[in-house]
């Protein structure tokens, strides 16, 4: 048997950093394209807002509508993509 | 589909661009070329024309740029956000910008267009070989100077075709230095550098000076890219150094160790641990194609859609043989309608009535066809910035002279540059007729040869001018030229009494003393002059340069027969 790898992460220069929790990347994602009203996000509020957000996410890219940030919506916001946000503000 | 708020559209059919920047990861005529194609995705389906400017403000502003790169919306570093455009309006409404943190290719790994060598301009071909081993990238194997090469072919050791890959050992781009390569080691800010330097920048672009002195001379350009250059890091566009140390550990070919994110980097130096130089190795890349067609779409108007086959979908995937969505076509159209009929093209002249059988009592029998044009009055509106093509480009007298049907426009070669007329060709040289084929000028015998001939008739003629006096219409036959030739269409003076005629693919060498055709020929065009179109339709000589011209753009010779300039007719001939 192998003993798995450790991996150790390091810190390069020059990155920028995308060490991020899933739902640090979901918000930030979700804000970025205009999906969550940045002005009314706190608490209780925004775990609703971010389910209403990750639908409507979900819809504009043709994923199944779970509200949840599954791993098949993890993968979506992930991948390269237009800067341009997807709803309007 | 789906329109910004407001449905927000260019108010003019006639959009401009310029390019003001371009990346090091591809060759300046390949960016060109991609951004043509992308506006072309759209003015195929929509009635709308893209016209690229070279100065001042153009509708859509393109450049590269990364991080803060001098709008709200920074980019992120490689992979993430690849681009982004404005909705149609003024200022920086309309403008694209694409993420200089991204390997920009063709979207299937390095696009390498090799310059020099003997494969004529030709993509790198990946994998090559080359002595019994297998290369993906350039190579400098098998040369002392240092310079990358690749093979255009899979086998060098059978088809011994190849070309240099970029290097700053080659050339520059941008900068003031008209492409000169760097010059090595230079002075700058009183510091030597030995190699592309992104020191005294704050946009990270590497550069040198192309004197061995910049801060006396003040010539400097950009460094392209080498193939096998990092992308991003800290070390964009240096090579990977294998082997390199990383925490301790020898590696020889790039790896993801360290990293969360299962990219691929490498140190530039042999020890990162000392060093901390590091890149991304380069991948597949992103197709600027696709995502400049993307961005336009944006540009002319067209936000997000969620049909993920469509253009306008937000994420980027690559496809090879792309075809506009149907979903892209009717957001287009619902913006600017269908297109309709052909490419807009200037309004056409009476053409000539030709008799196609000549008289047998009147004409020699080798002589042409009777042609007689009708002439019309001159249009004083007709601007030679208007047309995208000419029947022929040509010098008399030391003036480069524009003829399109039954006109001629021509432009001095001093100091004003200004182009002058149209004149009509029947006042000037009353026997020819409207379509000018080629044209070429004897200046010690004072004589000027015209061609005209097309499919309608059965050969192509010429004529010869002596001051008022001319000689024509006669078969091509007189020189030796083939009747099969239904064009001759270009025409360049080699030495003394010897032109070169153009047709198709083809090029003789006439004897204009004797009359006749020299020996050995036709031969194949491409053979002779690498790099450009198979199918000018224009061939001259002007400014020690000699031009190919197809369709509203030209490619510039030098005396080695080097394509040194691809450019527009239009604004660098025209000076419109």
């Amino acid at each position: 048997w192998s003993l798995p790898l450790k991996s150790v992460f390091v810190t390069f220069p020059g990155d920028i950093i995308k060490n991020m929790t899933d739902t640090e990347l979901a918000e930030g994602y979700l804000k970025k394209f205009g999906y969550i009203d940045t002005l009314h996000r706190s608490g209780f509020q925004s775990m609703v807002s971010n389910s209403k957000a990750l639908k409507r996410m979900q819809r504009q890219m043709g994923l199944e509508e779970t509200g949840e940030l599954d791993k098949s919506t993890l993968d979506a916001m992930k991948r390269p993509r237009c800067g341009v946000p997807d709803v309007a503000n | 589909y789906q329109t910004f708020d407001g449905d927000l559209k260019w108010d003019h059919r006639d959009v401009t661009y310029r390019i003001l920047s371009y990346t090091p990861d591809m060759e300046i005529s390949l960016i060109d070329e991609a951004f043509a194609r992308a506006f072309k995705v759209w003015s195929d389906v929509a009635p709308l024309t893209f016209t690229r400017l070279f100065d001042g403000t153009a509708d859509i502003m393109i450049s590269f740029g990364r991080n803060n790169h001098g709008d709200p919306y920074p980019f992120d570093g490689k992979d993430g956000l690849l681009a982004h455009a404005y909705p149609p309006g003024e200022g920086l409404q309309g403008d694209a910008h694409f993420d200089e943190d991204e390997y920009w290719t063709l979207g299937t790994g390095p696009a390498v267009k090799t310059r020099y060598g003997n494969a004529d301009g030709a993509m790198c071909h990946f994998p090559f070989t080359f002595e019994g081993k297998s290369y993906s990238s350039c190579t400098t194997e098998g040369r002392s100077d240092n310079l990358p090469w690749c093979a255009t072919t899979a086998d060098y050791s059978k088809d011994k075709k190849f070309g240099f890959c970029p290097s700053e050992l080659l050339y520059t781009f941008g900068g003031n230095a008209n492409g000169a390569e760097c010059v090595f080691p230079f002075v700058f800010l009183g510091e030597e550098y030995d190699s592309c330097t992104t020191e005294g920048r704050s946009d990270g672009y590497r550069w040198c000076a192309t004197t061995n002195n910049f801060d006396t001379d003040k010539k400097y350009g950009f460094c392209p890219s080498r193939d096998t250059a990092v992308i991003g890091g800290n070390s964009e566009g240096e090579p990977c150094h294998f082997p390199f140390v990383f925490l301790g550990k020898k590696y020889d070919s790039c790896t993801s160790e360290g990293r969360g994110d299962g990219k691929l980097w490498c140190s530039t130096t042999d020890s990162y641990d000392d060093d901390k130089k590091w890149g991304f190795c380069p991948d597949q890349g992103y197709s600027l194609f696709l995502v400049a067609a993307h961005e336009f779409g944006h540009a002319l108007g067209l936000d997000h859609s969620n049909i993920r086959d469509a253009l306008m979908y937000p994420m980027y995937s690559y496809v090879e043989d792309f075809s506009l969505h149907e979903d892209d076509i009717e957001g287009i159209q619902y913006l600017y309608g269908r297109k309709t009929g052909p490419d807009p093209t200037p309004p056409q002249p009476n053409t000539p009535t030709t008799t196609p059988y000549p008289d047998p009592d009147e004409t020699d029998a080798t002589d042409g066809p009777t042609t007689t044009t009708t002439t019309r009055p001159v249009d004083p509106t007709k601007d030679a910035c208007k047309l995208t093509k000419f029947d022929t480009i040509t010098v008399i007298e030391g003036e480069l002279h524009f003829f399109k049907d039954g006109y001629f426009w021509k432009m001095s070669n001093g100091g004003d540059e200004k182009v002058k007329g149209p004149f009509p060709v029947s006042e000037k040289w009353p026997a020819l007729p409207a379509v000018i084929d080629s044209a070429f000028e004897n200046i010690l015998a004072r004589k000027l040869y015209f061609f005209s001939g097309n499919k309608t008739l059965y050969w192509t003629q010429f004529w010869v001018y002596t001051e008022q006096s001319v000689l024509g219409p006669r078969s091509i036959e007189k020189l030796g030229l083939p009747n099969s030739v239904q064009k001759v269409e270009g025409a360049l003076q080699r030495g003394k009494g010897k032109v070169l005629l153009f047709s198709g693919e083809n090029y003789w060498r006439l004897d204009e003393k004797a009359q006749k055709i020299d020996k050995g020929y036709p031969k194949y065009t491409d053979l002779a002059f690498g790099g450009v179109p198979n199918d000018a339709h224009d061939v001259f000589q002007y400014k020690d340069h000699t031009y190919f011209c197809r369709d509203r753009f030209y490619w510039r010779m030098n005396s080695r027969r080097q394509v040194d300039r691809v450019g527009y007719v239009k604004y660098d001939l025209l000076k419109c």
